[in-house]
């Protein structure tokens, strides 16, 4: 056989290093191209939201700049006279809405912690936030978990939905802390 | 071995890596909901 | 040099100026008149008198945006806050620089708004190149990269003075980041991907621009990456800048391959020219590539006839002068003097001398020349056998100056060369098409014709190191290989080097369990 690098021998030693040092190997067998946050299955194209070389993620719509009318843009000069971000004075859809646009950022926290306030849970493997039905309490209650129909927010279809759950509280989410910074 | 062109281009590129182009860099300052990212938990939605 | 006096002062003043009217309220609501007042007063101090004044203006104000950076950079770097205060003086300038170039000339005349854009993109290169030399380790590529994407995105609104002459704005964008390419400026790579890979200017370059007129740029920009990581890519163990930038190739490559196919296809042959050997997924990714309107039937499928599908017999467009890299001139005159009259032999006995490469260290072989003498043997082998009214097949292929030639360097390269040579081959089975098919039949007709067991353990492993890499993988590839252990003609299975260990056989027995 082949003895130097450039035979199956040489191959044999790129295989058998990925179970020692796989950053070894890393141009030699290469890594999952799946997950790296492209979806290489959709159907529509990828650069026009591409969050370029380095991003996890593609872009929100936020992070898209359109071009409007300048007027439209908020004016450093009026920038202070803007009512401050209050989310204790919003109705539970802009919190969702904070939610779920603002993925990766403070304030998809900060909604969170609003919503948990006012008695929304997020069961974190449906991923969904959970609340009581009124006049459709619990028909089972223990320790560790609680049966009966509960409104979910249907993220979808943007509305509250009553649907039968099984609430294990081991898997409701706890009040959401800001970073002490905030 | 790199040749010498290629390691000092490499130096270069590694003080880089301390001052990588942010996300906001591309983009219009937003004045009013600047981007502020920060971990959230893993078992929100990322996207 | 010899600034004319009090121009420094001026030239701050103005740009103070500009950026308390670029601010106000009253600029929000009508930046062109505020525009138009601010141009009188460049006129009083003076700036717009001559082209060396205005050209003077630029680079003072470009020195200028970029100190005050600096100034502020111990601080930029950790809140997001100060970068808003630094982008608070860039995004005026660019603003200035856009409203400059829109308004500069009649509005029917282009070359004096597009020859005021190059001057200020080579303006700012100009200074981005000193800055790199100067500060070295210290270089930010902070500045320069707001400017350029920020004026790329205001030159690029859907405004019918920029429409006009977007052709010419793309253009000069093209020309100055392959002055800034990453060999020129490492210090600014990061931010120069970010920049060619912008979402903006993919569409502009790819999709938007008619006829595909921004591709060769494009390709060009692309070309000028893979040559720069080419070097540190040779090395098995990626240092984590070298596989931050690479991870950002692979990304854009994706998208690429997603929307862009036939980018991909097109220009492969000088992508892989300049992509080292080692570097099997991102060449795989590249050579996966296919139309997006061709269906490609699973490899997998039982007794599949490639040779009867209807795209097997079409050339596809290779948008590299290939012909051109065969060097030098009489080399190429001997190659076609022996492709036609298939003598004097004695031609090929010199002709694998010919690809050794003295020069560069590390780099025995002229790739390039290697890459290019199999492309364009390979297709005047296709043409000859066409033109006896025939088609490329196993026997068709056989007994021709073309696989002399091949059969020659298959036999007289040393390991090292054939390698290279196979990968050459290797490099051609992409989708279903006329090349696809000649080298995939080449590449068995060696293995079958091979006259020891070297060659065709080096077929092997040039396929192999392919296939066992992750996804995605060149339909070519996998035809050939599925062909090549299930064919008994080959007996594939009967070579030391199929059992030489025991994960190499449970490789190809999980590959020969897919195809059965």
């Amino acid at each position: 056989m082949v003895k130097d690098q450039f035979g199956m021998v040489g191959l044999l030693t790129f295989i058998r290093a990925a179970e020692t040092d796989p950053n070894l190997v890393s141009l030699a067998l290469g890594q999952d191209l799946t997950a790296l946050g492209l979806n290489l299955n959709s159907p529509e194209n990828l650069y026009p939201n591409f969050g370029g070389p380095w991003a996890e993620h593609p872009c929100r719509p936020q992070d898209i700049d359109y071009h409007i009318p300048p007027e439209y843009l908020i004016n450093c000069g009026i920038r202070e006279k803007l009512a401050q971000i209050k989310l204790t004075k919003y109705k539970d859809d802009l919190l969702f809405y904070m939610f779920y646009t603002n993925t990766g950022e403070l304030m998809q926290l900060a909604a969170a912690a609003e919503l948990y306030t006012r008695e929304w849970r997020y069961h974190m493997e449906e991923k969904v936030w959970i609340t009581q039905a009124p006049g459709l309490g619990a028909v089972e209650k223990t320790s560790t978990y609680e049966r009966g129909t509960y409104y979910f927010f249907d993220a979808q279809n943007w509305r509250k939905v009553p649907k039968e759950f099984h609430l294990d509280y081991s898997k409701l989410e706890n009040r959401p802390t800001l970073p002490t910074q905030y | 071995p790199l040749q010498k062109e290629h390691q000092c281009q490499f130096q270069m590129m590694e003080a880089a890596v301390y001052h990588m182009p942010q996300a906001s860099d591309s983009e219009r300052v937003r004045l009013y909901v600047p981007r502020n990212p920060c971990v959230t938990p893993h078992y929100y939605h990322q996207v | 040099y010899e600034d004319p006096p009090q121009l420094l002062e001026k030239t701050e003043f103005l740009l103070r100026e500009w950026v308390s009217i670029y601010h106000s309220t009253t600029c929000n609501k009508d930046p062109s008149k505020a525009f138009s007042v601010f141009v009188h007063q460049m006129n009083c101090h003076g700036i717009l008198k001559t082209d060396d004044l205005i050209t003077r203006f630029f680079r003072l104000s470009t020195q200028m945006v970029v100190e005050l950076c600096y100034r502020m950079l111990p601080e930029v770097a950790n809140a997001s806050s100060v970068r808003t205060k630094v982008f608070h003086t860039l995004d005026a300038y660019v603003k200035l620089i856009a409203l400059l170039v829109k308004h500069s000339g009649d509005s029917s005349n282009a070359s004096t708004k597009i020859n005021l854009l190059n001057k200020v993109l080579g303006i700012v290169a100009g200074v981005l190149l000193q800055d790199h030399e100067s500060h070295q380790l210290d270089f930010h590529q902070l500045p320069y990269h707001r400017v350029f994407i920020m004026l790329f995105l205001e030159l690029n609104a859907p405004e019918p003075i920029l429409e006009a002459i977007n052709y010419q704005i793309l253009t000069a964008f093209c020309h100055t980041l392959h002055i800034l390419r990453p060999a020129k400026s490492p210090g600014f790579s990061y931010a120069w991907l970010e920049l060619v890979s912008h979402r903006v200017f993919i569409g502009r370059m790819l999709a938007q621009t008619p006829q595909q007129k921004g591709w060769g740029f494009y390709a060009q920009l692309l070309i000028d990456l893979f040559k720069y990581l080419a070097p540190f890519l040779r090395n098995a163990e990626l240092a984590k800048p070298v596989t931050l930038l690479y991870k950002g190739t692979l990304r854009v490559l994706l998208v690429l391959l997603h929307d862009f196919p036939e980018f991909l296809c097109d220009y492969h042959y000088g992508f892989c020219d300049v992509i080292p050997p080692n570097c099997i997924q991102m060449r795989n990714l590249i050579l996966s590539a296919f139309p997006r309107n061709m269906r490609l039937p699973d490899p997998f499928t039982p007794n599949l006839k490639v040779d009867m599908l209807s795209e097997i017999s079409m050339a596809p467009r290779v948008l590299t002068n290939f012909a051109s890299h065969i060097q030098p001139i009489q080399f190429k005159k001997d190659l076609d003097t022996y492709l036609k009259a298939r003598a004097p032999v004695t031609y090929l006995h010199e002709l694998n001398s010919n690809l050794v490469m003295q020069s560069e260290a590390g780099m025995r072989y002229n790739i390039p020349l290697m890459n290019a003498l199999v492309l364009y043997v390979g297709t005047q082998a296709i043409n000859y056998i066409r033109n006896k009214g025939l088609t490329p097949n196993m026997s068709t292929i056989a007994h021709s100056s073309h696989m002399d030639i091949f059969q020659n360097l298959a036999v007289g390269l040393d390991t090292e060369g054939r390698y290279l040579f196979l990968n050459a081959i290797a490099n051609q089975l992409r989708y279903p098409n006329s090349h696809t098919h000649y080298f995939s039949c080449t590449l068995l007709y060696l293995f079958a014709e091979a006259n020891t067991e070297a060659i065709q353990e080096q077929i092997t492993r040039v396929l192999l190191e392919r296939l066992i890499v992750n996804r995605p993988h060149p339909w070519g590839l996998l035809i050939t290989f599925i062909e090549l252990i299930k064919n008994p003609t080959y007996k594939f299975w009967n070579h030391e080097f199929v059992h030489c260990a025991p994960e190499i056989e449970k490789l190809f027995e999980s590959v020969a369990r897919s195809c059965m």
